[in-house]
């Protein structure tokens, strides 16, 4: 089973075209493995990218660097992912 | 008996499948299984039809869980208590709009559209979204099943890397889970609604998606998007945009709503669930009953449209 401990979502708003090119370069450098959940699409909307722990200073140096702001949706995707799995086998037990 | 499941829970793929039988057993007459097809790893493809009988009549498409990590809309489809199968299946005779539908339309609703992806989702990877299809010549596995369609297939806005989440497939309709459903409404020759089911970015949209051209019908399918979301935010006052794919979010070529409409149906919209802007499709299984309640009324906004304006 993959684990995606340590995994961040980020949300990061490019303010201009040139900003969400650079967004559209962070998600063809195949070594970061970003995975865009909301891809670039238009400035000033949401853009959502999962970075995998290792990525993650990488990702977030190349954001300031361009001045491109973000936030962390999600601090650590495996603590929700166990969360989920704790809910669905309280279930479980709860409908048997 | 549907009264041992847990709508407030996320569910296996053996469990929904159990469930629909069920649903359609506690409802003969009305609710009936259908199998579509087969998925790549020899899964069935389940449909839900909702009918009262009479051939030849009109029909309503839903799907839900085509991108098979939105585990969301799979659930918005068989919550009960408003949403969506188990509501169009109890109020039968007691709400005047699902009487007024059923009486003289069938609906047909997928569940669990991607199979394999969803079953990969709870056994290995939680963030799976293609299909599992391999694709010759690379170690990477799966098809965008939202790029696959025969819609401006391999344009803009999707990948023909098969490495990319986007990935639009060798060809159009490659994707066994696609061709079934495309199979199915042509078959089928008088589907007049389509709604694809997505997470997460509170939208609802319609054609076109691959090209910037604005679909001939663009008038009254905005009017009706509009309503729509009008009354999905007044359960909970979740605000959606809307408008055309490429107008609302992006360039998508190869989509399942831009094939619906380029092949007759006239009112066809996809639906991006609500997202809190805190967990993006992991939304906590406490949401989902809250979900599935406000979307009831926009997509009984849309069968209904679809009853009342015949073409």
């Amino acid at each position: 089973e993959e684990l995606f401990v340590g995994d961040q979502v980020l949300r990061a708003v490019a303010g201009d075209e040139e900003q969400l090119a650079l967004l559209r370069d962070l998600g063809e450098q195949a070594e970061l493995q970003v995975d865009f959940w909301r891809g670039p699409t238009k400035p000033n909307l949401p853009v959502d990218l999962r970075v995998p722990f290792r990525s993650l200073q990488a990702v977030k140096s190349f954001l300031e660097a361009n001045g491109v702001a973000y936030s962390v949706m999600i601090e650590d995707v495996q603590e929700l992912l166990d969360e989920e799995k704790k809910t669905m086998a309280l279930s479980r037990r709860l409908e048997r | 008996s549907t009264g041992t499941f847990d709508f407030a829970s996320y569910h296996t793929i053996e469990e929904i499948y159990g469930w629909m039988e069920a649903l359609a057993a506690a409802h003969p007459g009305l609710v009936t299984r259908l199998q579509i097809g087969q998925s790549y790893e020899k899964r069935p493809l389940y449909v839900l039809k909702f009918s009262t009988g009479g051939a030849g009549r009109p029909a309503i498409w839903l799907d839900t869980g085509i991108h098979s990590r939105e585990w969301i809309t799979q659930a918005t489809g068989v919550v009960p208590s408003s949403p969506l199968a188990v509501q169009i299946a109890e109020e039968y005779g007691k709400d005047p709009a699902v009487t007024a539908i059923l009486d003289s339309m069938d609906i047909f609703f997928e569940i669990v559209t991607n199979p394999d992806g969803f079953a990969y989702t709870h056994s290995t990877n939680r963030l799976w979204r293609k299909t599992r299809s391999v694709n010759a010549g690379s170690s990477c596995v799966g098809v965008d099943p939202n790029r696959n369609w025969d819609a401006g297939f391999g344009g803009p806005g999707s990948s023909s890397n098969p490495c990319s989440e986007t990935y639009h497939g060798p060809y159009a309709h490659s994707e066994s889970e696609v061709s079934a459903i495309a199979d199915f409404i042509l078959r089928h020759g008088n589907v007049k609604a389509a709604v694809s089911i997505h997470s997460y970015s509170q939208m609802l949209m319609f054609p076109y998606g691959y090209k910037a051209a604005p679909a001939p019908d663009r008038r009254e399918l905005n009017d009706l998007a509009a309503e729509a979301v009008r009354d999905l935010a007044a359960v909970y006052g979740t605000e959606y945009t809307y408008g055309s794919i490429i107008d609302t979010i992006y360039q998508a070529a190869g989509t399942t709503v831009d094939w619906a409409y380029d092949n007759g149906v006239k009112f066809s919209y996809t639906f991006e669930l609500r997202d809190t802007g805190r967990y993006g499709f992991l939304l906590p299984a406490g949401q989902i009953v809250p979900t599935a309640r406000e979307t009831w009324p926009a997509l009984l906004d849309i069968m209904l449209h679809a009853l009342e304006h015949p073409y």
